[in-house]
């Protein structure tokens, strides 16, 4: 069987609604080690890579792999009607056609469950090779929210450029046109407010802000977020969520024609 | 021009 524990069920619930836009359904695929989903948006254009390992949680049990097809919009319903501040179990019986859902208030004296029927989904892996990236930016997400809100409004592609000067967003549009420059800085106290910049060598790539935009929808899971870039090759958003995980998107580029 | 490239063309399928 698997059971999973999570004290703080409030990351759950950020976590599905940070996902069920861009994806509508894939496999959580738990083993001993943790849970894992991969999945693509409809397009193929992006693709949603989580991990969430066993010691994260305050209680992993996995005895079997087990892929269990979840459908984001349903799970999200059923995650609506947990409350913030809940520790949320999640069980299945191996070979189960459902999900149980338990919810316990903190003070242990409202306690729910809810079952979610598991689909059975072909899912298409992708390998994605480890590489080094020409440029790795961290800043803060709630920084990288806004710079990407601000320019779907002008334009609907950004050219993200990396330099020793720093990293800058140009976007344009009928409107006119928009360039928001961060620089390296690491002046502030707090680590999750500097932004650092670590380039080995320039890079500009051209993306679709409206997918930039979507992957912000993860912001309240975690203070700092982290651009990866390299010469034409997909850009990479990763929220670091606690001690608990990561969650990393990818979004494949604009290319000239 | 640009044109949206697919992840396909990037990653391999396993």
């Amino acid at each position: 069987m698997f059971e999973a524990r999570i004290t703080q069920g409030a990351v759950l619930k950020k976590l599905v609604e940070a996902l069920k836009e861009l994806v509508t359904e894939g496999n959580f695929d738990v083993s001993s080690t943790g849970l894992q989903l991969q999945a693509m948006d409809s397009s193929h254009v992006c693709l949603v890579s989580l991990a969430l390992r066993e010691d994260g949680f305050e209680h992993f049990r996995c005895d079997r792999n087990m892929a269990m097809g979840i459908h984001f919009q349903n799970l999200s319903k059923i995650l609506k009607c947990a409350g913030n501040e809940d520790t949320i179990t999640l069980k299945a019986e191996d070979n189960a056609d459902q999900l149980t859902l338990m919810f316990e208030s903190s003070n242990q004296d409202r306690i729910s469950d809810f079952d979610l029927k598991l689909m059975s989904i072909e899912s298409e892996h992708l390998g994605i090779p480890d590489q080094e990236y020409s440029a790795e930016i961290k800043m803060p997400s709630s920084e990288y929210q806004r710079i990407v809100r601000d320019l779907t409004s002008i334009g609907d592609t950004v050219l993200i450029s990396a330099t020793k000067e720093g990293i800058k967003f140009s976007t344009s549009g009928d409107v006119g046109t928009a360039n928001v420059t961060l620089r390296h800085n690491t002046t502030p106290e707090k680590p999750e407010e500097q932004t650092i910049i670590d380039l080995k060598e320039p890079v500009a790539l051209t993306f679709a802000l409206r997918y930039l935009n979507n992957f912000a929808k993860a912001t309240p899971l975690a203070p700092v977020v982290k651009l990866s870039l390299t010469k034409d090759l997909p850009i990479v958003v990763e929220y670091q969520i606690g001690e608990l995980g990561a969650v990393k998107f990818y979004l494949a580029p604009k290319i000239d024609d | 021009r640009q044109t949206q490239s697919g992840l396909g063309a990037f990653f391999k399928q396993t």
